[in-house]
């Protein structure tokens, strides 16, 4: 099973 | 004062059809330099890189920066009672609550405008920076619209594995399973028809029918698609426009 990132995940908020 | 002059509504039209569906509504960002927006879709999954810069305009000008927050649903509506090939005129003053639109009829001597009513949007912007990128793909957007279509009857997931030589579009799901490879191939009398593939490493990635599924609506706006993937992070897909480009950044899916 595959679990769906987010883009927070990967990026900061600016 | 902003005033941007298309060449063709069918540009605009198109820019607007590929982030509809993604995002109800987004800041246009207004400078100098021409348009651009970041937006991401409700999921927190998909972000939009819009920019389109001043030479994308017949006539481009902006005193000062300014934000116009956009219902692109209504946006929609309104530039879809132009012709393709009209002029099309966006307009705002500095402290505007409304985006002028003006569409000119280049054979009949007919002018149609339109006062669209802006939004304040307040949405937080992800710093998304420079990417490395591990592999490279650029194609034929019509073929990466056909596979990312083909792929989703059989999974709601697309798993891309990109080697030295080749891209694989795999998709396993419970009616069975469906393989699409990809190799380089130059093609000189059409250009446009070229595969390109660069490698740095090799990739395997998964990402969520439904986004691409969203991402494709952009094949319209260039005939080019280019994949940058990267090891564990999003995908970015890339559509060029006459200046400037529209990006889509997709989060992946992992194993649990």
């Amino acid at each position: 099973f595959k679990k769906q990132k987010i883009l927070s995940d990967f990026f900061p908020t600016k | 004062m902003l005033e941007g002059k298309f060449e063709e509504a069918s540009l605009l039209k198109k820019i607007v059809e590929a982030m509809k569906d993604c995002v109800s509504s987004c800041n246009f960002n207004c400078t100098e330099n021409g348009i651009s927006v970041q937006a991401v879709d409700n999921s927190r999954v998909l972000l939009i890189s819009l920019l389109i810069e001043k030479d994308t305009f017949e006539e481009y000008r902006c005193d000062r920066n300014i934000t116009l927050g956009v219902g692109l649903g209504s946006l929609s509506k309104i530039i879809g009672n132009g012709a393709n090939s009209d002029y099309l005129t966006i307009s705002a003053d500095d402290d505007a609550d409304k985006l002028n639109i003006i569409f000119e009829d280049k054979v009949k001597d007919k002018i149609s405008e339109y006062n669209l009513k802006l939004l304040d949007i307040d949405a937080d912007l992800l710093d998304v920076g420079p990417m490395d990128t591990d592999a490279t793909i650029t194609l034929p957007s019509a073929d990466f619209a056909k596979i990312c279509k083909d792929m989703k009857v059989l999974s709601e997931s697309l798993q891309i594995i990109v080697t030295k030589d080749s891209a694989l579009f795999q998709s396993v799901g419970d009616i069975g399973t469906g393989n699409i490879v990809i190799r380089p191939k130059t093609d000189i009398d059409h250009p446009e028809e070229s595969v390109t593939i660069s490698l740095d490493k090799p990739i395997d990635l998964s990402f969520g029918s439904k986004y691409l599924s969203d991402i494709i609506k952009a094949t319209s706006l260039s005939q080019k698609v280019t994949i940058k993937l990267t090891d564990q992070s999003p995908g970015v897909f890339e559509y060029k426009l006459p200046s400037g480009y529209l990006r889509f950044y997709l989060a992946p899916k992992f194993d649990e």
